[in-house]
């Protein structure tokens, strides 16, 4: 059972050791403590590096001390010849001699306790990274303010994650930005940009002060963009080594900042932005595009009339024009529209009269109207044909859309009457 | 038809038939025939035929029966009591509105109305053809179109005309500048062929085109002059009528 203290001699001790002889005392005081273990008589066989005899005191596998020989107190206040004081609570010493003594050696009596061990200062590891606080037994590890203690309890980090950016524009920068960013922090920041809008980092290279990378390359402190499936960086260094705009091909992009427990710089500072989607600028036949363009993005919208002569269906509505809008995948809308020739259709059948079949019935086609002669003439000026004109209508050039009309040839005979003279 | 010949529908093809009546009218549109008063006088809703030389009821299956929208009467014609009696034939002239047209055709199209310049009055001299079913020298009734050419008179040869009692027809009957006085070589109009076209050759016309310058209507006897209705003195009329009732909103 570990105890608080206790107290150890060589064997036959105030007597002379025997010959020949090895004994082991296992020390534990409670954890959290240390061993101090001190010496108040030593009267052992002296030999060169205490090769004979000697009592060997060892900490965790290494040796502290191995002692022979005899010693007196330095102090007349104090009896003790010899200390040790270890950071760990276990200790182990060894009592040895050889076969012969020349001489009566009396051996060691030693006295050990356990003394509060000052973690924040007796361990060469730094165990907080900020602020260590000691106590008997043990200590805790605090956080200055703005800051909270990671579940490790041992490192202090920033809250620096959770800001979503909506916006078409913004700045973001690393906390405390230009001051030193906080360390053991990782700082995700989300850009959130509306389907149809590329997300586009600019960064100055003067902006940009990172922790530079270890020798094998890898940053310590690092910035990283990171879309839905491409990833850019990590950056770090005194400067920024990527490009200094960056076109993401997203509409969404977290931003990553990690950084570890050393060297804190002044961190960064990006300005982003929102780029509409291009739609290709397409060449639609038989059609004009309204508002002329050099380029086209997300949003905008075209009015697209068809040429004179051409229609655009809806079902079985006709138009002269419709409205494609770019979308948010960089594809027009009513893409599947097009400007078709107009159809005049069938042409109406008069009284009277006929109409010749007529090859097609697309803008620009010929049709002719006759009256069943000789008992019917065409009554109007114009003749009988008709051109499919671009509203899609049969139009004569004296009639417009008007049929002609067949009329009786009057007073015409189909046989002349021979009067017979009398 | 005095003093004519069997015709064929072909020559005449703007001839008419009124059955109720036994008289004739000229087709002079798809939907109008022209005809004298008193062939339609009393007979709101007569029964035509036309296409047809022959008017035996077997005949006439295969014309086109024309049938009767309405019966338009010159305002002019004055009604009478006694039609057998009457002596003023002054304005004798009715059109008749077809419910549907009439194909045309080689035994079916339509007269001209005469135009209104002034060699459309026709000039004594002037042939003109008459056709109809009326009578003849011979019979009262015939069943096979005749046609006739006569001559235009003056007025003057029609006043002056023999009736069959002269004593009792002197001073009469009423001749007016709407009349056409034709006749006297043998060649007349009669009984039965009242309504029926006075063919002129149209003169500003290369090829042989008619326009109707008359109507039948009276005579004091068959065979010498007859009367017919000056057709140039009422184009104001038949056009404003035909334009009138031809009106969707007109009744």
């Amino acid at each position: 059972e570990p105890t608080m203290y206790g107290k150890i001699v060589s064997p036959n001790y105030p007597q002379a050791y025997p010959n020949e002889i090895e004994k082991t005392w296992d020390i534990e005081v409670p954890e959290g403590f240390g061993v101090h273990l001190y010496f108040t008589h030593l009267d052992i066989e002296l030999s060169e590096d205490c090769a004979y005899d000697s009592v060997q005191i060892m900490s965790g596998g290494i040796e502290e001390g191995k002692l022979c020989g005899q010693r007196t107190s330095k102090s007349p206040q104090s009896p003790i010849v010899q200390e040790f004081k270890v950071p760990y609570n276990k200790l182990q010493v060894t009592f040895k001699s050889d076969f012969s003594n020349e001489e009566r050696f009396t051996g060691f009596a030693a006295y050990y306790t356990a003394v509060d061990v000052n973690e924040c200062t007796d361990f060469a590891d730094v165990p907080c990274s900020h602020f260590c606080n000691n106590f008997i037994g043990g200590y805790f590890c605090s956080c200055p303010p703005e800051y909270f203690l990671h579940d490790d309890m041992r490192n202090c980090g920033v809250n620096c994650s959770g800001d979503v950016f909506t916006a078409l524009f913004g700045v973001i920068a690393s906390p405390n930005y230009p001051n030193p960013y906080p360390e053991n922090s990782r700082c995700e920041y989300q850009i959130r940009l509306e389907e149809g809008f590329e997300v586009v980092v600019t960064m100055r290279r003067e902006d940009f002060d990172v922790e530079p990378a270890d020798s094998e390359g890898n940053c310590q402190d690092s910035l990283v963009f990171v879309t839905d499936n491409q990833q850019f960086g990590p950056y770090c260094g005194n400067e920024f080594p990527g490009p200094l705009t960056i076109e993401t091909k997203s509409n969404t992009l977290d931003v990553i900042f990690q950084t570890d427990l050393t060297e804190q710089r002044k961190g960064w500072k990006l300005r982003y932005h929102g780029d509409p989607i291009p739609c290709p600028k397409e060449i639609t036949a038989n059609s004009v595009w309204e508002p002329e363009k050099a380029k086209y993005v997300f949003k905008d919208v075209v009015k697209i009339t068809c040429l004179d002569g051409f229609e655009v269906l809806e079902g079985n509505v006709g138009s002269t024009f419709f409205y494609s809008t770019c979308q948010h995948n960089g594809k027009w809308s009513n893409s599947k529209l097009e400007c078709q020739p107009v159809d005049c259709g069938i042409p109406e059948p008069i009284q009277n009269g006929k109409v010749n079949d007529p090859e097609d019935t697309l803008f620009g086609s010929v049709i002719h109207y006759t009256c069943e002669e000789p008992y019917y003439y065409m009554e109007h000026e114009g003749g009988g044909e008709y051109r499919c004109s671009g509203n899609g209508s049969w139009v004569n050039d004296v009639l417009g859309t008007e049929l002609p009309k067949c009329a009786p040839v009057c007073g015409v005979p189909s046989e002349p009457f021979v009067g017979k003279q009398r | 038809i005095f003093g004519g010949q069997a015709a064929e529908i072909q020559n005449f093809p703007w001839q008419v038939f009124f059955q109720s009546s036994r008289a004739g009218g000229a087709l002079i549109d798809e939907r109008w025939v022209l005809t004298a008063a008193h062939v339609v006088e009393g007979t709101p809703d007569p029964t035509m035929y036309a296409g047809s030389r022959c008017i035996r009821a077997r005949c006439l299956e295969s014309a086109q029966r024309l049938t009767a929208h309405r019966v338009l009467i010159h305002p002019g014609w004055r009604p009478v009591d006694n039609p057998s009696a009457r002596r003023n034939f002054d304005n004798d002239i009715a059109l008749v509105q077809l419910k549907d047209a009439v194909k045309m055709g080689p035994t079916a199209s339509p007269i001209c109305l005469p135009g209104s310049a002034a060699e459309y009055g026709p000039t004594e001299g002037d042939l003109g053809l008459i056709s109809g079913w009326g009578r003849t020298e011979e019979k009262d009734i015939v069943v096979r179109l005749r046609g006739a050419k006569v001559p235009v008179a003056t007025l003057e040869k029609c006043t002056e005309a023999q009736g069959e009692d002269p004593r009792a027809e002197a001073g009469a009957y009423v001749l007016t500048d709407n009349m056409i006085c034709a006749g006297g070589e043998g060649a007349d109009s009669c009984q039965g062929d009242s309504g029926g076209a006075f063919a002129v050759q149209d003169p500003n016309e290369g090829s042989p085109k008619f326009y109707v310058a008359g109507l039948v209507s009276w005579g004091k006897k068959c065979g010498s002059y007859g009367v017919y209705t000056n057709v140039k003195n009422y184009l104001d009329w038949i056009r404003k009528t035909m334009r009138e009732a031809s009106d969707p909103g007109h009744d």
